[in-house]
């Protein structure tokens, strides 16, 4: 009754620098990488925000909609070409 | 725009910058002529100058690099991070590192530059045609000696111009050689190369001898990518292999079979699957201009903007015919530009005349008559009339001690005084002399369309306006004219904010407004919000509270309160210092 599916074969290719991750994985790295994640405190101590926090800031700061969640545009936008400079300072 | 933490820049304008090293994928006087461009990008908008250097330490040292690249920071091969700069400094500060896993070009494909042949050096044209076929890249064909050659018109067979096409056979960069072309075989720690290799270092570069005994001569180079060569992978430099096969499979042209990513890639050799030899297939590239352009900003001194057309905003995108955004504009002169800096926006002129808006005091300077009791407020020291206070106020209510209030509604800058209201009531302090506190008088007296409790309030520094605001409301004085009251969505405020806590003159007609963790700057002129607003505070302005209720200028400082405490800011966006208000600043 059906068409057979192709199955999607996914390699690891050698010398590949970018790991397969997941869209998760790949949010919580982005977040960290570019200074979403960590808050510096008045006294100097550092916390960790949030991951919806931070992806409505990562939202904020890249012109997306601030839905907080690891929405189709937010991923694509983590996938795009950039500086490597933090967005945001420590 | 954004500004490092404590605005960090240049001490000097005549800026040097030196090229440390050259990326295969373009010529290099391409790659010389697109920093240069990078440069004149900030050099036409400010007053500085940059200065190439050949040998010594420049300001800004630029480089390019793969992966771990020696400065803590790895980059991660193709695409993805594509460079990264320090802001200005000592050291590697002020320094701009280029990704080498890129594709550089100018942005719309290869730029291939010519050596030799007779077209003095022009840029390939591709396509181009040659005895009735089409070539997009590079070509042997027509040759004995296996050069890479091009054509620099559409039609090589009607105008005949040609050049050859950068190859190791042509000429090698870098290295010790000057230039020289690679000579194969090769010998290197005994073993005999027939091709470039990246044998022998950790960087990936592909490099030869340019003698036949590179163990007896040490003579090498590096070798130039050619147009055809794969990018990145575990072959680069080499060219695809059409067919090759994969997974069983056999494909004609570059793929994207096997990658989460979509990226296309190829075999270098015609089994995959046997020798696992690949490699990116080239693209359009990324434009080293735009690139260069935005990693200098950050060697000058600019963060992220939040802008998605503005140049420093984080993300790539190619745009052909590239100018300055306004909001870049903006920050590079914020910095290096004196009538746009920090210090001087905030040092105009206060008037020793409260309320005096008819140009400079026409009375000769002189000591003044100072006349004991409360009835000389407001302005104990000018005989003038004034046009934003031409009654005179009383204090209404001498009890009432500025000292026994913990938390004032709003604090503000006017005519050069500090003023403090509570409930229907203000205080001035001189921000001149050391007068002391004078008050409390009635706001209903000055400002009688106001209500008693006010959020916050600002003087437009162009205009002399007063805008004062409460919940959703606002409303502008001009002397004892009144507009409004309005509802502050008219200034462009998403319907979400209840108050404006707070407000800080930005230059000429900008005032940046604070709401919750978040804030906006007005064009006071247009009288609308600007783009890429709102922003955290936290992010702009660190270290001071995420909900202070009082933000305003005093001599030079900006100050955020939170309860009795106020956070005091210098022009670096320091906090420089944390206090009591009715201490430090009411010296009760």
């Amino acid at each position: 009754w059906c068409v057979p599916l192709e199955k999607t074969v996914s390699v690891t290719f050698p010398g590949d620098v970018l790991k397969n991750m997941t869209d998760m994985e790949l949010a919580e790295s982005y977040l960290k990488r570019f200074g979403y994640m960590n808050v510096q405190h008045r006294s100097g101590f550092q916390s960790m925000v949030s991951t919806s926090k931070a992806l409505m800031r990562m939202q904020r700061q890249m012109g997306l909609e601030e839905t907080g969640t690891l929405d189709k545009s937010t991923v694509a936008a983590m996938k795009a070409p950039r500086c490597g400079v933090p967005d945001i300072r420590s | 725009y954004q500004t490092f933490e404590g605005d960090l820049k240049w001490d000097h304008h005549d800026v040097t910058y030196r090229i440390l090293n050259y990326s295969p994928d373009m010529e290099a006087s391409l790659i010389d002529d697109a920093f240069a461009r990078a440069f004149k990008v900030w050099s036409d908008v400010t007053p500085l100058t940059f200065t190439r250097l050949f040998d010594g330490t420049a300001d800004i040292m630029v480089s390019f690099g793969k992966a771990d690249h020696g400065d803590g920071y790895p980059f991660d091969g193709k695409d993805g991070l594509l460079a990264h700069a320090f802001p200005p400094g000592e050291g590697i500060q002020g320094d701009a590192h280029f990704d080498d896993d890129e594709n550089w070009t100018l942005g719309k494909g290869a730029a291939v530059k010519t050596s030799f042949g007779n077209a003095e050096g022009a840029l390939c044209h591709f396509p181009f045609s040659f005895e009735g076929k089409e070539y997009s890249t590079c070509t042997t064909e027509g040759r004995s000696d296996n050069l890479p050659w091009c054509a620099t018109t559409a039609d090589y067979g009607r105008d005949k111009k040609f050049g050859f096409c950068p190859s190791e056979l042509l000429y090698t960069f870098d290295g010790n050689s000057n230039g020289k072309e690679c000579v194969f075989p090769f010998v290197f720690l005994g073993e005999t190369y027939e091709g470039c290799t990246t044998e022998g270092r950790s960087d990936g570069y592909r490099w030869c001898s340019t003698t036949e005994n590179f163990d007896k001569d040490k003579k090498y180079g590096f070798c130039p990518n050619r147009d055809t060569a794969v990018i990145g992978g575990n072959s680069e430099g080499e060219p695809c292999q059409f067919p090759f096969v994969f997974l069983g499979k056999k494909y004609d042209s570059c793929t994207s079979e096997g990658r989460g990513d979509g990226r296309l890639w190829c075999a270098t050799t015609s089994d995959f699957d046997a020798d696992t030899k690949w490699g990116f297939c080239p693209d359009r590239g990324y434009s080293l201009f735009l690139v260069a352009a935005h990693e200098f900003g950050h060697a000058l001194g600019l963060d992220h903007s939040n802008i998605r057309d503005a140049l420093m905003y984080p993300m790539y995108s190619y745009v052909e015919d590239f100018s300055l955004h306004e909001d870049d504009v903006e920050g590079i002169q914020y910095l290096y530009v004196k009538c746009y800096s920090f210090n001087s926006l905030h040092s105009f002129p206060l008037s020793s005349h409260p309320g005096s808006k008819t140009g400079p005091d026409p009375t000769p300077p002189g000591p003044t008559i100072p006349t004991p009791g409360p009835s000389d407020e407001p302005e104990p020291n000018t005989p003038t009339t004034t046009t934003t206070s031409p009654t005179t106020t009383h204090p209404v209510d001498p009890s009432q001690d500025a000292c026994q209030i913990n938390k004032f509604d709003a604090i503000t800058e006017i005519d050069g005084d500090l003023h403090f209201f509570k409930d229907g009531q203000y205080w001035r302090l001189s921000s001149k002399t050391d007068g002391g506190l004078k008050g409390p008088f009635s706001m209903s007296e000055r400002w009688p369309a106001l209500p008693a409790v006010i959020d916050t309030a600002f003087e437009d520094l162009v205009t002399k306006k007063i805008y004062f605001f409460s919940g959703t409301r606002f409303w502008v004085y001009t002397g004892q004219s009144l507009l409004g009251p309005r509802s502050i969505d008219k200034l462009g405020l998403p319907s979400t904010v209840e108050k404006v806590e707070g407000a800080l003159q930005r230059g000429k007609g900008k005032v940046l407004l604070f709401s919750g963790e978040n804030y906006w700057r007005l064009d006071v002129k247009g009288q609308n919000i600007d783009k890429g607003y709102p922003r955290f505070t936290d992010i702009v302005f660190g270290g001071v509270p995420n909900d202070a209720h009082d933000v305003f200028h005093f001599k030079g400082h900006i100050y955020f309160c939170r309860d009795r405490f106020y956070w005091r800011m210098n022009s670096r966006r320091q906090v420089d210092r944390v206090g009591y208000v009715k201490y430090d600043i009411l010296k009760c």
